[in-house]
């Protein structure tokens, strides 16, 4: 653990809390798009399934507890309580677009498997075992999964940042939202650059996810430098 | 091999 990981941690953990605090105080989420919170949610899903398997810290497993819980209670508070407030017809993004390409990447970049490899094993001319079966522990799916979750954090924000240059404005608070996210993606990269000097660690699809991530935050960023903190809403 | 790789970050 580092400062800049701890500190990437709780700017995401930020994140989250911000935009289930706005929602509930202000009892509407207008502005939210509801796909990216979903997305947010089957992320965190499929990447956290390994709690089920493996034990790395309290601090490791109490984050993935909390960050799984808030995506569901921010989803349950869009498309439930306060569904009437949810501005569907703004949040019009194809999610599936990003879903099913992003999972058939999944399946041909990851740690587990080259797409050969990957083709011997579901023709059954594998090596040392299939992908399931007795005796499996679910290890190349769980790396699957895995490896879904990570690139589709990427993308997942999209259809929130479709839905504000659709509408053409955002909530300041929705902006914080946003910023703490874009922040929590530009310190996990100073992270993998700091494991990678220190520790030796380089897990190549998680920084290539990771920078195409912040990426898509810069020119938000900019935004939000030049504009929110001169202006109560983001003008576009 | 068919231990899991351990992923350490959130």
């Amino acid at each position: 653990m580092n400062i800049f990981r701890l500190t990437g941690d709780l700017s995401h953990l930020a994140a989250i809390i911000i935009l289930l605090l706005k929602i509930w105080k202000t009892r509407s989420c207008a502005g939210i798009s509801g796909k990216s919170q979903i997305l947010f949610a089957l992320v965190f899903t499929t990447r956290y399934l390994d709690l089920l398997t493996s034990y790395i810290s309290l601090y490791n497993t109490f984050m993935k507890v909390v960050y799984i819980g808030c995506a569901y209670a921010t989803v349950y508070l869009i498309y439930m309580k306060f569904k009437a407030t949810y501005d569907g017809n703004h949040d019009t993004f194809r999610a599936e677009f990003l879903v099913v390409p992003v999972g058939g990447l999944s399946f041909l970049v990851n740690h587990d498997f080259t797409p050969l490899e990957f083709l011997l094993v579901i023709m059954y001319v594998s090596y040392d075992m299939a992908l399931c079966g007795p005796g499996s522990n679910c290890s190349h799916c769980f790396q699957i999964l895995w490896t879904f979750s990570i690139y589709l954090e990427s993308v997942a924000i999209l259809p929130q940042l479709f839905m504000i240059s659709k509408t053409g404005e955002a909530e300041t608070i929705t902006t914080h939202y946003l910023f703490f996210l874009g922040l929590y993606r530009a310190l996990y990269l100073i992270n993998w650059i700091w494991r990678f000097y220190f520790e030796g660690f380089f897990d190549l699809i998680a920084i290539v996810a990771g920078v195409v991530q912040t990426i898509l935050y810069c020119d938000f960023f900019y935004l939000y430098v030049t504009k929110v903190v001169y202006s109560e809403r983001l003008p576009l | 091999s068919t231990e899991p790789l351990r992923h350490d970050e959130l």
